[in-house]
């Protein structure tokens, strides 16, 4: 067995160099890991598993990567190798992203984004990879379902001023603070993305068509009480039954308050914020904007 | 001048540590100075914990009589008046956070510890007063700071107290006199029976030249918090736990009313004394919850006039 | 540009005009009343 782990070793890292990744991936997982014939240890193990999972994500291939991250994950709780266990971090949150499990992907990459260390073994950690683990973070945010879970990460992103560098922050700032995304943004957004992320659904919406509607009908019911399907079709730039079915299954998931008259083809938005909870807002906006009015007629000197 | 406070004079703080002045004299320590920083930071953290009382330590020095507290901050612990000593579970988050502030040269040493009584007033309760005592017997300077976040919205300024204990089995010369306030029927107890352990101190604040400044600008913006605020809404919850406090001590009033006619241990005009004082207590709780009630409805009013009046 | 900030801080004016808020307002009112009128 030792013979042959060495020659699967070799022609993998022949594979590598000509970038065959998944065939060097296909070799090196013919290893026994668990052969009862030779003793090896968790952290050959962990290294072979890492390994594997990674060359087969260069071929986004999630299915085979997750695999063996998924052996990793037994071993990696009690290992003590920082290189390793950031790589299957890393690993790991790649995988999630490519099965659009967005908001966990995002947790785990904001988790990279925040190692301290710059020299983890004879890795060096640099500000670009930081970066780029931060970045992909607020992308998967985005493109995570519209709800409370998301505002929160949204929040805690928002709030990292790490982000204001981001090219993507113009847009992030926007989804925290419940704008509309108009369709030149969000084409400029389309072009950072992944191709598993532009990946279309069977309802043959692009995933990101899918989050960036979403937003927009939630950010329409912070502005309007109500609104015709019509208009709001057109308002997010789909046909109108197609807004009132993504509506409908956001009300029904509990993501949004309101009511759809089907007769009428109106949806009346409801805000659970107390009225006079409401009424202190209002007078908040007022006193706020008389504010502005003041101090701008004090520079004019008026 | 006003920021010659902020400067921390080791040499000083280890002479006083030397001499120890306040182990002659168990009620050396009078006055409390608290930065607008660290009573920011505390009442922050007090309210965050709800109505779960959390804790955290004031880092300062002691000058003379006084207690300077220059900074604070939170401990990861909560329920310090479930547990006799909540503190233990923060050690070594207390010996990491003193050791790496002295790294980043913030050389002031623990002065003290603060906890809040959510809507139950500030006092030392008997897990707080032995929790002192031990800390006063191995930490001096060390204060004990109480902040109430609850009544502090409701009455618009910050409800704390600053206390010290007194040695075991100390007895004060005089009735340690402190401002009258609203004990809940089921604090009344641990009130009463410790209230004689310690006595509180004289707080006063301060607050650096870029303090002022900062205060002074949100200051301009101060006055819109005001006018959107209402503190009705927001103190519901906590007036109806001091209305049904209230019904609870008319209930027993009146129990032992009923009681002290047939007890004639009394004499006719101490029992009326007793009555009354206990009565007179009520009314004036009532009193006090009727005034906050009525300054908000005033609020309300003013608020509808200004703004919901006008027609276009 | 003040002329138009003016008159769009007028338009706000009243701060909110609703059937529920009345309701709520006046329960409230009440419920302080009852209050004052318990402790006296």
């Amino acid at each position: 067995e030792e013979q042959v782990l060495i020659i699967r070793e070799k022609v993998a890292e022949l594979y590598e160099s000509e970038g065959e990744w998944s065939k060097a991936a296909q070799m090196l997982s013919g290893i026994d890991l668990d052969s009862s014939m030779r003793l090896v240890d968790d952290k050959f193990k962990l290294s072979k598993c890492v390994q594997i999972a990674r060359l087969y994500l260069e071929d986004d291939d999630s299915v085979n990567a997750e695999a063996f991250i998924n052996k990793a994950s037994f071993l990696v709780s009690n290992s003590r190798h920082e290189v390793l266990n950031l790589q299957y971090k890393v690993c790991y949150a790649r995988i999630l992203d490519l099965k659009r499990k967005f908001l966990e992907a995002a947790l785990r990459y904001y988790d990279i984004s925040q190692i301290e260390k710059r020299q983890i073994g004879d890795e060096t950690i640099d500000e670009e990879a930081l970066e780029q683990a931060l970045s992909a973070a607020v992308t998967c945010t985005i493109l995570a379902a519209a709800g409370p879970q998301r505002s929160r990460v949204l929040a805690t992103l928002y709030k990292d001023e790490r982000c204001l560098k981001l090219k993507v922050y113009p847009i992030l700032q926007k989804v925290y603070l419940e704008r509309i995304l108009r369709k030149p943004e969000i084409d400029a957004f389309a072009e950072e993305l992944k191709p598993h992320q532009k990946a279309f659904l069977p309802d043959n919406f692009t995933v990101l068509d899918r989050a960036m509607i979403e937003h927009n009908l939630l950010s329409s019911s912070k502005l309007y009480k109500n609104i015709s399907f019509d208009e709001l079709g057109t308002l997010l730039g789909i046909a109108p039954q197609k807004a009132e079915k993504i509506a409908s299954r956001m009300i029904y998931e509990d993501r949004m308050r309101g009511s759809i008259d089907q007769v009428e083809a109106v949806i009346h938005f409801e805000d659970d914020t107390e009225e006079m909870q409401l009424w202190d807002q209002q007078i908040f906006g007022l006193c706020q904007s008389l504010n502005d009015i003041l101090e701008s007629m004090g520079n004019k000197g008026l | 001048s006003s920021d010659a406070i902020f400067y921390y004079d080791e040499a000083a703080t280890a002479r006083s540590q030397q001499e120890k002045p306040w182990a002659n004299d168990p009620n050396y320590f009078k006055r409390v100075k608290i930065s607008a920083l660290a009573l920011l930071k505390m009442v922050v953290h007090a309210r965050s914990g709800g109505t779960i009382e959390v804790m955290g330590l004031m880092q300062g020095k002691a000058d003379g009589d006084a207690i300077i507290v220059m900074d604070a901050f939170a401990l990861p612990v909560e329920g310090t008046e479930t547990r006799v000593n909540a503190q233990a579970d923060a050690y070594e988050y207390m010996v990491d956070y003193s050791q790496t502030n002295k790294q980043a040269g913030r050389l002031e040493n623990v002065v003290g510890w603060y906890h809040s009584h959510p809507g139950y007033g500030c006092w030392l309760s008997g897990i707080d007063v032995s929790t002192q005592m031990l800390n006063q017997r191995y930490q001096e300077p060390f204060l004990a700071v109480v902040i109430d976040p609850t009544r502090t919205v409701s009455a618009g300024k910050v409800e704390i107290g600053a206390f010290r204990t007194y040695p075991e089995g100390y007895k004060p010369s005089d009735e340690p006199v402190s401002e009258y306030q609203t004990i809940p029927l089921n604090k009344i107890e641990d009130f009463g029976v410790h209230c004689k352990q310690y006595y509180s101190l004289d707080i006063t604040y301060f607050k650096s030249s870029l303090d002022s400044h900062l205060l002074d600008l949100l200051w301009n913006k101060y006055w819109v918090n005001t006018l959107s605020s209402s503190p009705l809404l927001n103190n519901g919850e906590y007036v109806a736990g001091q209305i049904s406090d209230l019904a609870e001590k008319l209930e027993q009033a009146e129990n032992q009313l009923a009681h002290s006619r047939l007890g004639p241990f009394l004499t006719p005009s101490q029992r009326k004394k007793e009555d009354e004082s206990q009565l007179a207590k009520i009314t004036r709780d009532s009193a006090k919850i009727t005034v906050e009630q009525v300054h908000g409805l005033m609020s309300q009013v003013i608020k509808d006039i200004l703004f919901n009046s006008v027609r276009p | 540009s003040l002329i138009r900030q003016v008159s769009s801080l007028l338009r706000r004016l009243p701060a909110i005009e609703s059937e529920k808020f009345q309701d709520d307002f006046l329960m409230e009112y009440n419920d302080t009343l009852l209050i004052a009128y318990l402790a006296m």
